[in-house]
């Protein structure tokens, strides 16, 4: 579907949302040590995303065990959202918002927060020469 | 920024790729026009340069819509959800989902009304990002943020993205640092610093 622009879209699609995963508001406010119905379905996407290690190769239950909450917390970490460890209202709308379906966590390294970054100090050695680049990298 | 682990990169005898779209798609020049500049804003900034070219066998970089279940394990979910996906480098797979509504003009205005609309330019230089050996980034102006509301069209580089790219593959040598270089005025520097 190609559009030279928005009001180009026909009106039936226009306010289409992403039924599946507008799915998820029902799982508003659930947290640890619940069992919701269903819940199995917000496992599979946090794990497609990196957030539950594929490791996890069983069928998903719907309690709100500590897996899901490891995954809840580590993904309001990234997003900056408050970390509650539970489904909370911004945590939902957040997650149903459209994104890459690139993951976040590859091998256990969250791509969101290896805190890599390069500085650069530059110390003009005495005299004026040609200053000197030190690079730091954390 | 952030890389992928073991930070892959294409290597320095391949900085001129070129990519090439599945014939399969039927794509107007128009939509075609929207991946050459999303590529351009990568370029301006760093020592890579991009080619079309028709055959979509032998590029380095293969761009395809397809819907549901393409064959790569990565399913697609129909409108919104995931918007498309990318694979690192040397890999050079690009997938969009073909459900979606690319707006491909980019008009902003009456974007607000239409919360399924998508911008194709903003979701192609992100995923030109990840081809090249980009992850996520955690800073929410970034190109690289995963997620992008509808509506919305994202497509500058900012100071993350271009520290990024560049830590990957050096700058460009005209580039500023400020305003992109024009393209049809690009020179390399030939002085004593080669």
């Amino acid at each position: 579907w190609f559009f030279p622009n928005s009001s180009a879209i026909p009106p039936s699609l226009r306010n289409t949302t992403h039924v599946f995963w507008d799915a998820f508001s029902n799982f508003t406010g659930c947290h640890h040590g619940q069992n919701v119905d269903g819940l199995f379905r917000i496992k599979k996407y946090f794990q497609r995303f990196g957030y539950i290690p594929e490791t996890y190769t069983g069928n998903f239950t719907d309690d709100f065990d500590d897996i899901l909450k490891n995954a809840v917390e580590l993904y309001q970490k990234n997003f900056r959202l408050n970390v509650t460890g539970e489904l909370d209202a911004l945590t939902i709308k957040h997650i149903v918002v459209p994104r890459c379906g690139n993951p976040d966590v590859v091998n256990g390294t969250s791509l969101m927060h290896n805190g890599r970054r390069k500085t650069f100090e530059v110390n003009f050695s005495p005299g004026g020469k040609v200053p000197r680049l030190h690079t730091v990298k954390h | 920024y952030t890389l992928f682990p073991g930070e892959p990169r294409w290597p320095r005898d391949r900085r001129d790729l070129t990519y090439a779209f599945d014939p399969r798609n039927p794509l107007t020049d128009e939509v075609k026009g929207v991946f050459a500049r999303a590529f351009g804003r990568w370029s301006e900034v760093t020592a890579l340069n991009f080619t079309n070219i028709e055959s979509f066998t032998t590029s380095d970089i293969t761009i395809g819509f397809y819907t549901g279940d393409h064959g790569d394990g990565e399913p697609f979910d129909g409108v919104l959800g995931t918007l498309a996906h990318a694979f690192s480098p040397p890999s050079g797979k690009f997938h969009l989902d073909a459900d979606e509504n690319w707006v491909v003009s980019g008009d902003l205005d009456s974007f607000l009304s239409v919360t399924a609309a998508v911008d194709l330019e903003s979701v192609a230089v992100h995923e030109i990002g990840h081809l090249l050996g980009l992850g996520h980034s955690s800073v929410e102006e970034s190109i690289m943020y995963p997620t992008i509301t509808t509506g919305k069209r994202k497509v500058d580089l900012t100071s993350d993205d271009v520290e990024g790219i560049q830590y990957l593959y050096g700058a460009n040598p005209n580039f500023n640092g400020t305003s992109p270089p024009a393209a049809t005025t690009r020179e390399r520097d030939t002085g004593s610093f080669g």
